[in-house]
């Protein structure tokens, strides 16, 4: 009487991993790959939030917090998702200055219920069991978007990546997070911890280091720090990071140049941080070939690898569930459709300022048994384009010159034509509209035309969107050939 | 070559309802 119909979505939770051995003699650990932040972590031995081996549920440790009243000017708190840490002004984050001391620390139990992964499926590391293992005492203490949160120290260590000697590379070993996995992080270096990040301090001018890109340029092994990320189609088990390098093989059409937008200028910061791009307006193209315009308003998203998912504004993703006659479902939180027979062939069209990015709609949909779930997920916060959206584009990130460079993703090529990178990036053309980039945030409306021209070329051009006039209603077009 | 190419392998991780590994840091700034 008291039934409970759960949604069981499985094996959708996506997620790009490099293998990685640390340490004399070598632990092997896995990693996340992630665009969307800049440092590594992996994970240590002494996590209490694992369930098995020596990590008693019960046991109590220690969780160093800092004086929030100290950093005044903090836009975001730290994230506090199990809310034990309920202190006057504390916050979970300790500093980076060396010490690894905050003003004060507190005694803390993780709960038996959280202390529930398996830790050994990704591995861990024990600093230890390694002879070479050099502690630099530095505080790491990384928190994100989806609750998970990692805290630490900064280390160096033998390392190798996929075969790749990376010795010398700064990684932190996190004694406390409740994610089951580290993270590869490969963004700019101003988004690390140390500059931007919860462990920048007051105490200590804000600082970066070289990071995984930095130290593959500065040892030599790449002319320029840029790399290509393919991720291949949604069923492939395997993609690739081209570092220095375009593969010319793994994109159709031209690969279009746009630059970097900075969405946190406001914040003091006088140069991007992290990769947002300028989306110029977002549309529908359907199996008969009529397409539809939703919005041309411009939206600022960052390009994030470590995000499955995608995260659109929410009037986009109510003008994208209403074209799908999608409703939305406050139990699960998602928007509910049938599932389409059609969505290889129904594709999400997103314009990067005269061209265009077609991906398509199984891209996005999520199976639950007899019913479907729209993966776009409508948010108040960063727009995300994820791997939903990613696994659809082949993406030149060019970190020197603060520019991205996409065209459409080709799939099943067996064969490599790969350029190095020795300036800017080989074969790319700036977007007609490089210039017409995101600057303050806007109310979205509908309407305007990204159709305006052929686009039966992928990353074709769109003509000048940016001038097209906002109405009250969404404009629908065929394309000319 | 000049160039270091990383393959990299596609996990799947069982979710129940609530999906979506976002793996965007909090950033958490200070005052320059």
């Amino acid at each position: 009487a008291d039934g409970y119909e759960e949604i069981i979505i499985t094996n959708q939770q996506s997620f790009y991993s490099v293998d990685l051995e640390v340490g004399t003699p070598p632990q092997n650990v896995t990693v996340l790959v992630d665009t969307g932040s800049s440092d590594l972590w992996i994970m240590g031995s002494n996590n209490p939030y694992c369930s098995s081996g020596s990590m008693s549920s019960s046991r109590r440790h220690v969780i160093n917090k800092r004086d929030d009243s100290s950093s005044s000017g903090a836009l975001v708190n730290d994230i506090n998702p199990f809310g034990w840490l309920t202190g006057t002004g504390s916050a979970i984050g300790p500093t980076a200055t060396g010490s690894g001391g905050g003003s004060g620390t507190a005694t803390q139990s993780v709960p038996a219920s959280e202390a529930t992964m398996n830790c050994q499926e990704f591995g861990t590391f024990t600093t230890s069991d390694s002879s070479t293992f050099r502690s630099n005492n530095t505080y790491f203490s990384i928190s994100y978007g989806d609750g998970t949160f990692a805290s630490g120290t900064f280390g160096t260590d033998i390392l190798d990546l996929s075969d790749l000697n990376v010795t010398g590379l700064s990684f932190a070993v996190a004694n406390e997070t409740n994610s089951t996995m580290g993270v590869l992080g490969i963004g700019l270096p101003e988004l690390e911890v140390t500059y931007s990040g919860s462990t920048a301090s007051s105490s200590r001018r804000p600082y970066t280091y070289d990071n995984f890109p930095m130290v593959l340029k500065n040892s030599g092994a790449i002319k320029t720090n840029a790399y290509s990320l393919y991720l291949n189609d949604s069923d492939a088990k395997h993609g690739t990071i081209l570092f220095g390098a375009v593969d010319h093989s793994k994109y159709a059409g031209t690969l279009y140049t746009v630059p970097i937008v900075n969405t946190l200028s406001a914040s003091g910061f006088s140069s991007p941080i992290q990769f947002d791009v300028t989306i110029n307006g977002i549309g529908i193209s359907y199996p008969d070939n009529s397409q539809k315009t939703l919005t041309t308003t411009q939206i600022p998203a960052l390009l994030d690898s470590g995000t499955t998912l995608t995260y659109l504004p929410q009037a986009v993703v109510a003008m994208i569930a209403d074209e799908l006659d999608a409703q939305y479902s406050s139990r699960l939180g998602y928007y509910v459709l049938d599932c389409p027979s059609n969505s290889n062939s129904t594709q999400i069209v997103f314009d990067f300022g005269g061209f265009h990015i077609n991906a398509s709609l199984s891209s996005f949909i999520l199976n639950a048994g007899n019913i479907c779930l729209l993966g776009i997920i409508a948010t108040d916060d960063t727009t995300i384009l994820g791997d939903s959206f990613l696994t659809n584009a082949y993406v030149v990130y060019d970190l020197d010159n603060l520019e991205i460079s996409m065209a459409q993703a080709q799939y099943n090529i067996t064969n490599e034509n790969i350029e190095v990178i020795t300036s800017s990036i080989p074969s790319a053309i700036k977007a007609p509209g490089y210039t017409s980039t995101w600057s303050t945030s806007a109310s979205i409306v509908t309407g305007g035309n990204i159709f305006t021209v052929d686009t039966s070329q992928t990353a074709s051009f769109s003509g000048n969107v940016t001038s097209a006039t906002a109405s009250a209603t969404s404009t629908t077009s065929k394309s000319r050939n | 070559s000049k160039f270091v190419k990383l393959p990299f392998h596609k996990l799947y991780g069982d979710t129940r309802d609530d999906v979506g590994t976002d793996k965007k840091p909090e950033v958490r700034l200070l005052k320059r």
